[in-house]
């Protein structure tokens, strides 16, 4: 039996709609410490993987691991029939042909119950191996939204440039080019403000701008995002939550 | 030029 209590709708809401729009069938693996999922975008160059820990609950009780594969543009549509501030229970038992998903606002006495008919998906699982980068960057989430968003208007190719003291996203497209630059810096009043950088090695990296204008729809889940890039691996874009995170790693392009 | 290359040429399938 799974029962998994949101305190607010809107955290599943917002962990969902982080992702839904690049994969469409998931696998949530439920388990005793928490839920899991990965899953890889049809082109195979995005993989998605979540983990949500028992702490970011109000409750939490897993008895028998379970696989729950659902359609998130299905599970979308249920979510959105859910306020915000409804607590959300996830219910299923041990071989379930359905989700519950059951909203309550508890000032008013209100309750609605959906369910979700789960489907049986066939998903790759990669397998993930320790990954040695050669830059790791902290920012602020909605810095980063903005500058993936401004300069994917220019080029469906997005550069990142690291050097010891600077951080150059360029973009360079038929009708013209851009470039932000930003540096590190701490903001004591308001940490979650501050740009930090640690670089081993610089990075001259270039990435598919679609790519990244999904990756940043996860900025509602945290003020700050980690970015982790290796000349030889795929980018790690990450934003944690209070207990777990939703991370994507993403292939990069190279010269032809 | 700059081509797009593939997560499965970094992972592999569990």
């Amino acid at each position: 039996m799974l029962e998994a209590k949101f305190q607010e709708a809107s955290l599943f809401k917002r962990i969902i709609d982080g992702f839904k729009d690049c994969v469409q069938l998931v696998n949530f693996q439920c388990k005793e410490d928490g839920i899991i999922a990965q899953a890889v975008d049809d082109s195979r160059v995005l993989l998605v993987s979540l983990e949500i820990g028992v702490e970011a609950f109000q409750d939490y009780r897993c008895d028998h691991p379970v696989t729950l594969g659902m359609d998130l543009s299905s599970l979308s549509k249920i979510l959105r029939c859910g306020n915000n501030t409804d607590t959300l229970t996830l219910i299923a038992d041990d071989t379930p042909d359905a989700i519950i998903l059951l909203f309550e606002d508890t000032k008013k006495d209100r309750i609605s119950e959906y369910s979700l008919k789960l489907m049986d998906i066939d998903a790759d699982f990669l397998k993930i191996e320790d990954l040695q980068y050669d830059t790791t960057l902290m920012m602020p989430s909605a810095e980063f939204s903005k500058t993936v968003r401004d300069l994917s208007q220019l080029s469906d190719s997005l550069n990142i440039l690291v050097t010891k003291e600077t951080i150059k996203f360029v973009a360079t497209g038929d009708v013209g080019s851009g470039s932000v630059i930003l540096k590190p810096f701490i903001n004591m009043e308001n940490p979650d403000e501050s740009i930090k950088l640690d670089m081993d090695q610089p990075v001259d990296l270039t990435f598919g701008s679609k790519y990244l204008q999904d990756i940043v729809k996860g900025s509602a889940l945290s003020n700050k995002i980690g970015i982790r890039l290796s000349s030889e691996a795929p980018a790690l874009f990450q934003f944690d939550l209070s207990s777990g995170f939703l991370q994507f790693f993403l292939a990069p392009k190279f010269d032809d | 030029k700059k081509k797009q290359s593939s997560l499965l040429s970094f992972f592999s399938k569990k």
